[in-house]
Parts: C-alpha cells; structure tokens; sequence
C-alpha cells in the first residue's frame, strides 16, 4: 500500500488545482521558504481526518480555505482528494486503489467521500485505524515538532509509545 | 495485554539500542520504564550516550544529537510496527553534513516497506531522493507544483554554493 | 513612564516595519497593542505580511517565514537600543539559500556598532564571518579549539553542498 | 566595548583550559554536532551571572561541571573567566579592559572576581545591568528559541520588549 495521488483544491496556499503523484522509495518536496511545502502535509493530515484547527496550524478549520491574495479573490471551499494503491490489499476493502475526498465549505458544511460515494468522517477514520495510519501517528513528523518526543514528560512518552505498539 | 506490552517493549528497545549504535558508529541507547511503577502505567524514559561520552539523560544532549536520537527511535518504531507511509518535514534541519548522509544510509534500510515523503532545504538530502518534487509561488501567494531535477538544482545556485561546497 | 514607552515603541515599530520590507524585498510588518487596555499594561501583537499575501497574525507563516520576522525584529530592537554583542546559535537552521543571503545582509548595517558570534552549520553564513572558529572533540567527549580557515571546509565536505534555495 | 577573551576550564564538555580570543565584527563558531558550541553559549550566560540549571540545560547547578568521559575522570570545579575591552568606558568603571571570572566547586561552594578581587555575584550583575548585558536579554538567542516570541503570547511578548525598551 502506498499514497498514489494527492489532490489540493482551494487548500491553503494551493488555490489552483494541483495534483502529486507519488511512488513508492524516497520522494523529496522541495521549494523556497514559505511557498507551501508544510501545507501538504497539513492536506495529508487534513484528509486522513484530523479534526483539530491546531493541528492545521490556524485557530478555526475555515482557515484551511484559500484566503486570497492580493490579487487573488478567497475561495468558498478548500477539498483534498487522495489515492491509495491497495494492491497488497492492507486497506480491509476489496477495491485496489482507495480513494478518499474531503470538502470544507466557508458555511461550515463538510462533505466526505469514499470511492466516490458519500459517507461520514467516521467511515473514513474506520477504514485507516488498522494500518497505522492515524492522526496522532508516528508516521508524520510536522516541522519543528521533531524535538517534542524528548522534551514531552515520560508519561507522554507512554502515549506515543502505546499509539505504536 | 502486559505481555504484549511487554514483547513490544522489549523489541523496541532492541531495535533502537541497534539503529543508535548503527546512527552514532557506537556508543548505546536504551528505553527505561519508571522505577517501582506497574508496566501497564509507567512512564519511559530515554537514555542516550554517544560514543566516548558519558551515558546521560537525553535533554543533555546537543541539538543534532538529540535529532539524530529521536530519527534512531522513529526507525525502531518503524521496524517493530512498519507504517506503508512516513512523512518527514525537515528534520534534517539541525544535523551537520556527517550525520544527514548517516541519517540518509539508516532510511536506505526501511524504503523498501515505508514510503518516505521528505521536506528538506538540504541538497545532501535532495540528492538521495529517488524522486524531486517541486512548489513554487512564482505568482505571489498562490503554490504550484513544478518538476526538477537535480540539475536545476546545481544551475539556480551559481558560484558561491560551488567555492563554499 | 507612558511617554517613554510609546517613543520607544513607536520607534521600534517604524524600525521593524523598514527591516522587514528589506528582508522580504516587500510586503509589510507591525507591532499592534492589545486593543481596550491601558499602553502600560496590553500585549503585544505581531502582524507580518510578506510581499503578495494578505495580512495575517504570524502563527500562519511558514517556519522560515516566522525565522526571519523574528530577525527582523531582533534587528530592529537592536537599532532602537543598541548591544554591544550577539549571540546567535543555528537562527539559520530553517531558512533557504536566498533567506540566508538577505539575513547576512542585514547583519551588515549592525556589525559596526555590535560584535556578532554565531553558530552554524551553513557554509553560507560561514563564508560571510571575519573569523572563523572551529570546535572539534578529537578526543571524545573533550572539547577544544582549533583554527579553520575556509579552505580547510572545501576540502572537508565534497561535492554535495549543504542547502538550496 | 567588545568581548575579548573568553575561558573555558572543567566548563561542560571543556576539560582542559581552552580559550577564545574573540575581535569586532562577526566571528562564526563552527564544528560538528555534540561538539560543544552551545556550550559556549551556556558559559557566556553563566559568567554574565546566570542562576537557572534549566538555563543551563541542566537539572542542578553542578552539571556545569565536567562530568568526565570513558577515558577522562570527572573534575571538581567549573572555572569561566570573561574579558571585556571597556575603551568606550560603556561599562561603569575607569578599567580599559574589564575581567569577570566565576568559579564553581562540587562542594557547592561559588566564587566570584571581578578585575581579580574577589567580589559577590551582585556586584557582577550590577556592572552589567545598565548595558544591556543581561541573563533575559535580546543578545543571546540559544539554539532552538527563535520560536519562542512568535509563539508566545502578547503578555509574555510584551515581557520581552520592556526589557529592551
Ligand atoms: N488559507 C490560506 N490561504 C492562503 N494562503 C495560506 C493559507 N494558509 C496558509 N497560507 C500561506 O501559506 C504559507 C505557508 O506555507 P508553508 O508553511 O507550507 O511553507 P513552507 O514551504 O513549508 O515554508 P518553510 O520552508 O519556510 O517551512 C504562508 O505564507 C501562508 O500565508
Ligand atoms: N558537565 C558536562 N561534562 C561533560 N560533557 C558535557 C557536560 N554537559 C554537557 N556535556 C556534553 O556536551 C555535549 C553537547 O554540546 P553542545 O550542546 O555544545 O553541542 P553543539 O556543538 O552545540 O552541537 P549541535 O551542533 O548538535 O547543536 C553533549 O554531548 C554533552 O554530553
Ligand atoms: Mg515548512
Ligand atoms: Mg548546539
């Protein structure tokens, strides 16, 4: 199983459509400070259905929606589309790409979809908690965030610990 | 499910004292669960000595040591429950030249299982990737997504990059 | 006391909003008081926007972004109340090749009145120093000192050099 | 005034006597990770009268004192002498050059000179106050704390800029 193709829409800095296709091995994002690197990871959270404005680094989830540019007018809505190869089948469904969509409306409506079909927030966080694949997990490492785990208190260290094992 | 912990634990605990001395060419790493409390509840605490020092709590560590330790622990998370994506936002950051290609040689060891995405400034890193992605912002505020390749790269620093390299 | 304070921060203010516009070659940045409470006792906002964007509160920036806009405003409450020495240690870590430039470039209009000691891993800023000291730890876990010339750095490293724009 | 000699002995990781002639302008301090730089930084702030073991990124004064390594016994003392050249008279005293020195023993014990003649640690923090020399100042920005003002909050933000005002 791998991420195959990620779709921003109106996410953040990404106010065009702009899709990336990954491989498996190594892939490097690269680009001057600023210009949106950290914001895909952001997306990647985002879809993979973390729920927190924090963790999105704004104070309120419509701040994921494109807020304009100087030239630029804002957006109603920001949606994130991502494709999984499921070849190895690790994703507990039958198909072998998954894909999974997320849409956020100024009005506050959200909309979540799963190969196409409409579903809830929960079907999606269902389908990931098996593999490893969650919000708090350790396969996301944010910017600055790598000197947490040995500044976090020893009890803290357990929770990171507990997600692991 | 104290025996699991347990099992886990232990496996952990191999994995990092083998990927530290691997990291660090030396030296040992180990978990420690508090004194006189009940596995299930205890908090971990982490013991680091690099080679030829003294074995000391990891908040005495340097910067990169510390980055180069929390990257051994991330690796034994991943050996002992591997993960089909990891994402990693410049935490080579802070890591001397020495210890980005030693950094680079222990992800060598996991990409067959883990797909890696790694945001980095850093051309070493660039280098080792098996795919470059770009983003830029040529038009002010607005992120788009922009091929290159390593040659680019070496063209768009000009002359001080090649008298300081 | 009310009068001093609103000098001194009207003064920082004007000085933060120059060196910002000079870092970032645009865009602008301000000090904002709390609104509602006494000029003696309110907070104090940070309000930068680089060239393009829209205004917003400095958590929304990017790491490199937030790096410089705190130079900047260490820069410019060093021109309001001069020191005679300071110490940097790795503020370059999260900026790219270009930022790095414009931050050297700032530290110019102050070496004449501030003695400056940084530390970094970046052959950039290392290039820029009037002197280079070196620190190694041959026998290990001792520190000394020993003289580098940057000649002695080109032979060290190779090919591949530390960062990209 | 500037900083000219700085002297390091059983300081952290210096075990033997080492020290750093230092001139105007910018001197860069380089070396590998867990070389030692930063723990220049923590001698500057503890000779200028630090009194924070968290400021010095340990848990007890006493850490400052060479713990020893796998081939080197631990020492008794930690000894940090400082000069200053005083030709502008900035600090208030008739000395062409200012010597600050500050020891301490495993015993507990400290002990204090100023210009050679034993003296208290007021003394020394009463010479530097007017300066703006100080332990909470905006001349020395440890590793890893460029962060800190963004991420503060306008109280604490406002903490920072009374004490450059
Ligand atoms: N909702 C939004 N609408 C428009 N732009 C946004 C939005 N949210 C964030 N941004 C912009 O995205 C930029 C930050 O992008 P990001 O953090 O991804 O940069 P980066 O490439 O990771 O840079 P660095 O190398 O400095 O870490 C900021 O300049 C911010 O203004
Ligand atoms: N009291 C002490 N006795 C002996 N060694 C010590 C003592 N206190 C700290 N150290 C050692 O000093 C080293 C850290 O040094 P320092 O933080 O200055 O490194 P650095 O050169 O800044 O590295 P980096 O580039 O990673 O930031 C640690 O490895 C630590 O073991
Ligand atoms: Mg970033
Ligand atoms: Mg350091």
């Amino acid at each position: 199983m791998y991420l195959k193709r990620l779709t921003l829409h109106g996410f953040k800095s990404f106010a065009d459509r702009t899709a990336f296709d990954f491989s498996g091995g190594m892939t490097s994002i690269v680009g001057p400070n600023g210009c949106g690197k950290s914001n895909v990871v952001d997306a990647l959270k985002w879809i993979l259905g973390n729920q927190s404005p924090k963790e999105m680094r704004g104070s309120e989830m419509k701040d994921v929606i494109f807020a304009g540019t100087t030239t630029r007018r804002a957006l109603g809505f920001a949606e994130v589309a991502l494709i999984f190869d499921n070849e190895d089948r690790r994703l507990p469904t039958d198909h072998a790409e998954v894909a999974v969509e997320r849409r956020l409306f100024r009005s506050g409506e959200s909309e979540y979809r799963l190969n196409g079909m409409k579903c809830r927030l929960k079907d999606i966080r269902d389908l990931f908690t098996d593999t490893g694949i969650g919000q708090e997990s350790y396969s996301i490492l944010e910017q600055g965030k790598i000197d947490l785990l040995i500044q976090s208190s020893p009890v803290e260290r357990r929770v990171i610990f507990e997600e692991a094992a | 499910s104290r025996r699991i912990f347990a099992e886990t634990f232990d496996a952990l605990n191999k994995a990092f004292g083998e990927l530290f001395r691997k990291a660090f060419g030396g030296g040992k790493a180990e978990l420690v669960l508090e004194e006189g409390k009940d596995i299930l509840m205890a908090g971990i605490e982490i013991i680091a000595c690099p080679p030829g020092k003294k074995p000391s709590h990891v908040r005495l560590l340097s910067g990169g040591e510390r980055t180069l330790t929390t990257l051994t622990l991330l690796f034994a998370v991943l050996r002992v429950r591997p993960s089909p994506f990891c994402v990693l936002d410049e935490v080579d950051a802070s890591l001397d030249e020495a210890n980005i290609r030693r950094f680079l040689v222990l992800i060598d060891d996991f990409t067959a299982k883990t797909q890696f995405l790694i945001i980095t400034h850093n051309k070493l890193t660039m280098v080792k990737a098996d795919r470059l992605v770009g983003i830029t912002m040529e038009e002010k505020g607005i992120s788009k997504m922009i091929d290159v390749n390593l040659r680019d790269l070496e063209a768009s620093d000009g002359p001080p990059e090649r008298r300081a390299a």
